[in-house]
């Protein structure tokens, strides 16, 4: 079963 | 002071109906150069990001940048009183705590005048880096979301593959599983039914498919999406506007 990774994850907050 | 005025109020809604389904409270950045919004899902595994330039607005000012704190759900309410081609008038004070939306139906002279309160909204401003992407297609709205509508049905996630000359997209569910392989193709009558592909990378990915549903609803805005892929990277589906887009960053899902 594949994992869901978060958008948070790969974006940095500013 | 905001004056920002669309020669349709249509294509506001068809703007908001692209997103309204996926994130609610959004703040709209109005500046000197258009429009931007940015906001992030609950389960936080979907970006939209949205820009509205000058040339989209039949007039537009904005002498200092304001943000619009808006509940998605309350403005769509507000964009059912207008008709399609009503001309829609977004008029904001400096540092406003509503903004107006001004509906002008100019053959009937007929004007319909609403306050939207805005909410003040804490949500942090991702930084979206410009990925180089290893592959990008560019295919029509349509078979987008019959795909998507397609698989979705047999299974919560689906495979995206792409190789040299094929698009190759697939689940394997519990009642079942479906494969559905698109090719390049140039169609000289209808440019828009064409199908492009630029690969540089094979990249295979999986989707929650649930994600891909509220993606496809940005088919609202235009009639081809572009999508750019990267292994263990965001996907990028794009909507154009006449000045602007409509993007969605999705994460991946990944193997254990």
């Amino acid at each position: 079963e594949k994992k869901q990774r978060s958008i948070a994850s790969f974006f940095s907050s500013k | 002071m905001l004056e920002a005025k669309f020669e349709e109020a249509s294509l506001f809604k068809r703007i908001i109906d692209g997103f309204k389904d996926c994130v609610q409270l959004v703040n709209f950045q109005c500046k000197q150069d258009g429009i931007i919004a940015q906001a992030v899902d609950d389960s936080r595994v979907l970006l939209v990001s949205l820009e509205i330039g000058v040339e989209a607005f039949q007039e537009y000012r904005c002498d200092h940048p304001i943000t619009l704190g808006i509940d998605l759900a309350s403005l769509s309410k507000i964009l059912r009183c207008g008709n399609n081609n009503d001309t829609l008038t977004l008029i904001a004070e400096d540092t406003p705590d509503s903004v107006m939306l001004l509906f002008e139906d100019t053959k009937k002279d007929r004007i319909a005048e609403f306050n939207l309160k805005l909410m003040d909204i804490d949500a942090d401003f991702l930084k979206i880096e410009e990925l180089v992407y290893e592959s990008t297609l560019n295919l029509p709205a349509t078979e987008f979301v019959r795909v998507v509508r397609e698989l979705g049905q047999l299974s919560d996630s689906l495979n995206i593959t792409v190789t040299k000359e094929t698009i190759k997209f697939a689940c394997d569910g519990d009642i079942g599983s479906g494969t559905i392989i698109l090719r390049p193709f140039i169609n000289m009558e209808n440019p828009s039914e064409s199908i492009k592909l630029e690969m540089d990378q094979p990249v295979e990915l999986t989707f929650g498919a649930k994600y891909l549903a509220d993606i496809v609803k940005g088919s609202a805005l235009s009639d081809k999406v572009a999508i750019r892929l990267s292994s263990e990277a965001p996907a990028l589906f794009q909507f154009d506007l006449k000045a602007g887009f409509l993007q969605f960053f999705l994460a991946p899902k990944f193997n254990d």
